[in-house]
């Protein structure tokens, strides 16, 4: 069975509200290293990868492996029903029909407890490979945020070079262009606000700013977003969690000209 | 225009 305590429901909700709009059928497979979950949008352009691990959780039990096939409007509909102070607790049985959320106030004596009817999900997970990327950025969340926002403004399309004079987002659109240059920065009284850049090789690559927006919905989640990037390969754009867990995008870079 | 790539081109199967 599985048993796992998060102290932060909120932590979870904000994971489920990052994803929801890319993928909405996934299996959240779960063993004794902790609750991960892979899924493409339909379109096969971007790659979910969620790695919750089981040092997040306390206490965390899971036997067997579990997969559970959840409908993200549902999870979202019911994680709705916790409040962002609230203990979650996700619980499933070896063979499970549904999943079990109980939601504890740390202050008061509610328990809420709900469940969701799970899905068969016929999933294919992609190998990933390691890769050593070229270029890897490490700058705040917020800022990578606004960047793709103001771009899209103008065009569908960022293209993302990364040289020795720093990381440029550079887009052209029909009304005209836009280019925001970025150079490594250490700021020590907000390490938060650092931009970070480590290059071997330089890079360019075009990406859909469509899909970079989307995959910012998960700048609540960490205050600095890493983006690795090599030519012809997906980009990774990583927002790390507290006890190694993580969230990752791979988004397919636009091919040709 | 440029085309957009697919990620299983990239990534393999499992």
């Amino acid at each position: 069975m599985l048993e796992a305590r998060l102290e932060q429901a909120n932590l979870f909700k904000k994971v489920v509200d990052a994803i929801k709009d890319l993928v909405q059928d996934c299996n959240f497979d779960c063993n004794d290293s902790g609750i991960a979950l892979q899924a493409m949008d339909n379109s096969h352009v971007a790659l979910v990868s969620m790695m919750l691990r089981s040092e997040s959780f306390a206490p965390f039990r899971c036997d067997r492996n579990i997969a559970l096939g959840i409908n993200l409007t549902s999870l979202t509909k019911v994680l709705k029903c916790a409040q962002s102070d609230d203990i979650l607790t996700l619980k499933a049985e070896d063979a499970p029909d549904v999943v079990e959320l109980v939601f504890e106030s740390a202050e008061s004596d509610r328990i809420s407890e709900y469940s969701i009817k799970l899905m068969d999900i016929d999933q294919e997970h992609l190998g990933i490979p390691e890769t050593d990327y070229g270029a890897t950025i490490s700058m705040p969340a917020a800022e990578f945020q606004r960047i793709c926002r103001d771009l899209i403004a103008l065009s569908e399309s960022v293209s993302i070079e990364c040289s020795k004079e720093g990381v440029k987002f550079a887009c052209q659109g029909d009304i005209g262009s836009g280019a925001v240059t970025l150079r490594q920065h250490t700021n020590v009284d907000k390490p938060e606000m650092n931009v970070e850049i480590n290059m071997s090789e330089p890079v360019s690559l075009t990406f859909s700013l469509k899909y970079l927006v989307n995959f910012c919905k998960a700048s609540g989640l960490s205050n600095q977003v890493r983006l690795c990037l090599s030519n012809e390969v997906p980009l990774l754009v990583e927002y790390s969690l507290a006890n190694n867990s993580h969230l990752r995008f791979y988004l397919a870079p636009k091919i040709g000209d | 225009g440029a085309g957009q790539g697919n990620i299983m081109s990239f990534f393999g199967k499992k």
